[in-house]
């Protein structure tokens, strides 16, 4: 934050549009702008709206040179824009220098990027010394635009101001550590669901949204992290996740694609499609996936059928698909996630953990999903 | 006669670094040649508070990773020290 942390005291603010850059049209600066608001919006407690005249909290222009403010711009790149801390007067407003080539795209400088990055001084953010975050001063043109979020840095900054947005109870939207009292919260709360769960080197993942808590065995407690702080190019919401661990690699897996990642590298040549690991074409996407280190099979889990991946072979085996409930007598609903620990399968369904033993061949206990979490 | 310029005077990237170091990283502006001290130890330390926060090797001499990033577009709003 600025030096003696300066923001607004209320939630609700104002914007307004003074003028607009000739080099893209007018609905483009709304659309783009209303979209940098949302950026913040999303993870903290602030609302916006915007006025057509008068004075708003935050106010937007596009300038050259010399623009009233004592801070000249310089002419085509180098400083793209510059805003204020909150408060009155000037303070709150972001200027953009109109002698950058401001575009929707990479082709020019992005005016998303350099908004967000703008608007966060506007709320009281200011510079970054992290490289993923958004308000590092550098801008970044390479930047993936299609999957753009706020790194853990820029969230825990404007939320140590803010605090997080008001949160529905099986929505971890608070990306903070352990030690913060929201995500314990949520965490316990007996509606837990999960998008997928996996091991990664001894320890247990629970992915949710765009976040994953990260158990050891080593320490009682989880802690929550947002999944683009260790990876940045994983999707959120992801649908299944597995580790192979005599590759050391976890495979994630969203819609019909899915990505490698080694600790905390993210490897080369993914994403891919699912359909390159045999699975057939009318499948657009896995509920969960498990590989058993042991048999070093790996098992995909669709609606109530699964295929079954050998590890050693590298091909789907054939046979497959079968059906869930005959194979794992007592696992008749959906799959949500599952992974493999202590010689049993965990499969998550909502709020519910079964434990399995592939042995044995049946459910041995009945559990919440979050019992992992010591709740 | 002409005065002969310093060695070094005429190095690259040295008013750059001055007003990227005054703009961004709160070097005082107090109108001396910069290029007569860049080697004093304040400077050198700017430079290394620089590199520290831009994530590079804090080597706090003005090399080319360090020029590199210099030269890419940026905020204007300061990196550290006060804002007015």
């Amino acid at each position: 934050t600025f030096p003696g942390s300066p923001k607004w005291r209320k939630n609700h603010l104002t914007y307004r549009i003074v003028d607009y850059t000739p080099d893209l049209p007018k609905e483009s600066v709304d659309s783009v702008i209303e979209k940098a608001l949302k950026v913040w919006e999303e993870v903290t407690p602030l609302t916006f709206s915007r006025l057509s005249e008068g004075e708003a909290d935050i106010m937007i222009s596009f300038a050259v040179g010399e623009h009233g403010d004592f801070v000249p711009f310089d002419g085509p790149g180098t400083v793209l824009a510059h805003a204020y801390a909150p408060g009155l007067g000037i303070n709150g407003d972001a200027h953009f220098d109109d002698d950058e080539q401001w575009t929707e795209d990479r082709t020019g400088t992005n005016l998303f990027l350099v908004a967000a990055h703008e608007l966060g001084h506007s709320l009281g953010l200011f510079h970054s010394a992290n490289t993923e975050a958004l308000m590092y001063p550098v801008y970044k043109s390479s930047t993936d635009l299609t999957r753009f979020r706020l790194s853990q840095d820029d969230v825990e900054g404007i939320q140590s101001l803010y605090g997080p947005p008001p949160a529905s109870p099986d929505v971890p939207v608070v990306p903070t550590t352990s030690s913060s009292p929201e995500p314990e919260s949520l965490m316990c709360s007996p509606a837990l669901s999960f998008d997928a769960v996996t091991t990664l080197r001894g320890e247990f993942l629970f992915f949710k949204n765009r976040h994953f808590w990260r158990k050891s065995l080593r320490s009682p407690e989880p802690s929550l992290y947002l999944i683009s702080s260790f990876w940045p190019s994983l999707p959120s919401s992801m649908d299944a996740a597995y580790e192979v661990t005599n590759r050391d690699t976890v495979f994630i897996f969203k819609g019909n694609q899915f990505w490698a990642v080694r600790g905390h590298e993210e490897q080369a040549g993914y994403p891919k499609s699912i359909h390159t690991l045999g699975l057939p074409e009318t499948v657009g996407k896995i509920d969960a996936a498990v590989s058993d280190k042991v048999k070093k099979k790996t098992y995909f889990f669709v609606e109530d059928k699964y295929w079954r991946f050998d590890e050693k072979k590298q091909s789907m085996e054939p046979g497959f698909p079968r059906k869930i409930a005959e194979d794992f007598p007592g696992v008749d609903s959906k799959v949500d996630a599952a992974f493999a620990a202590f010689g049993f399968f965990y499969f998550f369904s909502g709020s519910s953990q079964l434990e399995f033993d592939p042995n044995a061949k049946k459910v041995t206990h009945v559990l919440k999903s979050n019992t992992w979490f010591n709740c | 006669y002409p005065l002969h310029s310093r060695a070094g005077d005429e190095e690259p990237g040295m008013e750059l670094l001055q007003k990227y170091l005054e703009n961004y990283y709160g070097l005082a502006k107090d109108g001396k040649q910069f290029i007569r001290k860049k080697n004093s130890s304040p400077v050198v330390k700017k430079i290394q508070e620089m590199q520290k926060f831009l994530g590079l090797e804090m080597t706090g001499k003005l090399d080319s990773s360090t020029m590199d990033v210099m030269l890419k577009p940026r905020c204007g709003v300061p990196d550290v020290g006060g804002f007015t």
